[in-house]
């Protein structure tokens, strides 16, 4: 489900990877990428949650819902590593964690 | 000679002091002059922010906010066990309270648009981040943020990959192009000896870093030191200090008031407040103009804890205090006469690899690195801003360590404090440390880097294994930064703090965002309601139609005379509630042969309900129209009747 502006980044509670895509310039970048994107989930098993933010070429790949062993969950992050290791459209990758943050 | 109705308005002490005069932001002579933030949105990143309290609501901007814990629009704190999330309305109202409203208190711009970004009430990413920070950024002007990593004095942590990208993007297009202000609070971790140089929002030369002094100017038993701070504003202090007065959520156990608003998160907003009345009178101002004026402005004082230093350009800065107080009424005047800085000039020495120990002895290590005219040359930087040291050192205790970096100038820097809470065997990887206590000094000279080791353990001994040197700045020279101080110092008086004078300002460019409208999840699942709904309905009228079709005997004899209709029962055509149900066709065949019915021709007679028997003249002629088969030629009848059917 795509929420306004981008990446459904509510709450993850599953295994979520941020990618950088090489793409085109121009007219229907935009396009091109996100059917990269889609491209690239499908071959990762994962779901393209849209563009993080307003940075152009980067995307929001999520696992879909579900819950899963934590045996599962180490071959899918080995095998979405793998994919996105050696993707050539794929710039830069990194998987999504939590992050500690407090109130001041 | 300001005056507000709002009760609590005589305790907030940060905006008019009566009991120590100048201990306050001294902006009530720009509210006098009509400058409120009118026109300017600031967000607060925050764990949402209550916009229905009377306080907030009529400077409230929905389009500004988001909410991405829930991911809607709307960014209303969700109480939560700890009654904690009252922290990001407190904010927005010590920037936009309404003032005159007879409730609680007056935010520093309480003529400007406040929006919240709730993204602190759950699970926070690096991607979250990056969304938050150019969330809606054409519309939100300065992004107030009173959190950060833990303030443990161990951590070291800051934005990540995309929080990064996100901070560069906001500078580069946001705000139609003249970037986005991002106001940081420095840290509450002095009582674990802390220092904001070991987070990463404070480090970056795209945030405005801000500290916290309390009513007496001192720095507060919470408040850290760092080099990249650079300035600081009231908050509270100790128990027998007062803290800030502003607004409060009324969840829970909320009053909707608060006497207690307190650390660098108080801090952050007053300084949003003020960066959003400079941009009143100088909307154009980019997100470095802003920065030189806070350094330009910054007022130092009295302090002798705090360990003044002037540099070489006339600044005086402060680990404590960064470049001082800030002032409403000098940011004002600056901004309204300030024209741009030069474009941001930038150095980066290539990556110095030394693999050096560092002695275990009070000798340090040190390093230098010559910045020659020529390696200037192509970027045309001449005086400095930022400068920003990436090493990568290996120890056994990270805490142990003390870094120090000196400008050409021999300006000391002390960029890297010892944590004695930091037992991290990790050392540093590629982490960058950045001052800001050369501004304005000759970028050309050496630089030097000085390493010790405090630890008084004798572990095994750390190496520099590699350090990598950036200078921020651009080409103005020492001479053009003198004049500057001059003429600011020329405007203090006021004399152009009135609507007469504007200066020319170029307009913004119009970046779209990226805000395609998607359905949020909410919507759609609503539609998936109605849809279901509406499905649902659909089968069971169908059903109830088929069914009552079927239990009605419906058997017209049509081969002989005319059709007989099933006796409607008196009842029911007295109620006007029978079903009428007829064929649209007569048996006669399209072809006119065929089943032709004796006796009078067969037509499919409309029955229409009773409403014909109420006549006129429509009506009468519809009866017309309903016995269209005997008005119409056969052959145009046939076609009529087969189209019909």
């Amino acid at each position: 489900l795509v929420g306004a502006g981008g990446p459904r980044a509510q709450g993850p509670r599953g295994l979520s990877w941020a990618v950088r895509l090489d793409g085109p310039e121009g007219e229907g970048a935009e396009e091109s990428l996100e059917r990269r994107a889609d491209a690239l989930a499908q071959a990762t098993g994962l779901m393209n949650a849209g563009r993080i933010g307003e940075l152009q070429g980067h995307y929001l790949l999520v696992q879909p819902a579900g819950h899963r062993q934590a045996r599962q969950v180490k071959a899918i992050r080995q095998q979405v590593e793998a994919v996105l290791a050696r993707h050539e459209a794929v710039r830069w990758h990194s998987e999504q964690r939590l992050l500690k943050r407090t109130k001041r | 000679g300001v005056h507000f109705n709002d009760p609590k308005y005589p305790q907030q002490w940060h905006l008019n002091n009566r009991r120590s005069p100048g201990r306050d932001i001294n902006v009530t002579g720009v509210w006098e002059r009509n400058v409120t933030g009118r026109g300017v949105t600031v967000v607060v990143v925050d764990d949402g922010v209550e916009h229905t309290i009377q306080d907030i609501a009529p400077n409230y901007s929905p389009e500004g906010s988001y909410d991405l814990n829930s991911n809607d629009p709307d960014p209303m704190p969700h109480p939560d066990l700890e009654n904690g999330n009252h922290h990001g309305t407190r904010c927005a109202g010590e920037i936009a309270a309404v003032p005159n409203n007879s409730f609680c208190a007056v935010g520093v711009a309480f003529g400007s648009r406040i929006a919240g970004i709730r993204v602190l009430d759950g699970p926070l990413t690096d991607s979250m981040e990056a969304v938050a920070f150019n969330k809606h950024y054409q519309i939100n002007d300065i992004y107030s943020c009173s959190w950060g990593p833990d303030d443990d004095g161990k951590t070291v942590d800051g934005p990540h990959q995309l929080g990064k990208a996100a901070l560069q993007h906001g500078v580069i297009a946001g705000r139609q192009g003249f970037g986005s202000i991002f106001v940081v609070a420095s840290g509450n971790g002095g009582q674990h000896n802390d220092n904001c140089n070991y987070d990463g929002y404070a480090n970056s030369i795209y945030t405005v870093t801000i500290g916290a002094v309390d009513e007496e100017g001192r720095m507060p038993f919470y408040a850290e030191e760092c080099a990249s701070m650079l300035a600081v504003t009231f908050s509270g202090g100790d128990k027998m200090l007062r803290s800030i007065v502003t607004t409060d959520w009324d969840l829970q156990k909320g009053t909707g008031c608060t006497e207690g608003h307190t650390g660098t998160s108080a801090a952050a907003p007053l300084a949003a407040g003020m960066i959003a009345l400079m941009l009143q009178v100088r909307p154009c101002l980019t997100w470095r103009d802003v920065q030189h004026i806070i350094v330009f402005t910054a007022t130092r004082y009295e302090d002798r804890h705090a360990d003044w230093i002037t540099n070489e350009a006339g600044f005086s800065h402060s680990h404590q205090h960064g470049f001082g107080l800030l002032n409403a009424w000098r940011l004002v005047n600056a901004a309204k006469i300030w024209t741009s800085v030069p474009y941001l000039a930038s150095y980066v020495s290539p990556v110095l690899k030394e693999n050096k120990a560092i002695p275990l002895s009070a000798r340090p290590l040190e390093v230098l690195w010559n910045v020659s005219r020529m390696d200037l040359d192509m970027s045309g930087l001449k005086t400095l801003e930022h400068v920003a040291v990436t090493v990568s050192i290996t120890h056994p205790r990270r805490g142990s360590l003390e870094v120090k970096l000196f400008c050409p100038s021999g300006m000391m820097s002390l960029i890297g404090a010892p944590r004695s809470l930091d037992s991290d065997p990790n050392g540093f990887n590629d982490w960058t440390f950045s001052t800001v206590r050369c501004w304005g000094e000759r970028a050309k000279g050496t630089y030097r880097l000085v390493i010790r080791d405090v630890g008084d353990e004798t572990s095994q001994a750390g190496v520099l294994r590699q350090w990598q040197l950036t200078l921020y700045g651009s080409v103005w020279s020492p001479v053009d930064i003198r004049d500057r101080q001059r003429l600011l110092e020329s405007a203090m008086s006021g004399k152009y703090l009135h609507d007469g004078f504007t200066l020319p300002c170029p307009p913004g460019l119009n970046i779209p965002e990226e805000d395609g409208y998607t359905i949020t999840p909410n919507t759609l699942k609503t539609l998936v309601l109605i849809g279901c709904f509406t499905v649902f309905w659909t089968i069971y009228y169908t059903l109830e139609v088929y069914l009552s079709q079927r239990n009605v005997a419906f058997r017209p004899i049509c081969r002989s005379g005319p059709c007989h209709w099933p006796q409607r029962s008196q009842k029911a055509k007295e109620e006007g509630t029978e079903l009428e149900s007829m064929p649209l066709c007569s048996s006669q065949d399209p072809g006119g042969v065929g089943l032709e019915s004796e006796g009078s021709p067969t037509t499919s007679r409309l029955h229409a309900p009773d409403l014909l028997d109420q006549g006129d003249w429509s009506l009468s002629q519809s009866r017309g129209a309903l016995d269209v088969p005997q008005l119409l030629p056969p052959d145009l009848l046939q076609g009529k009747e087969a189209q019909m059917c």
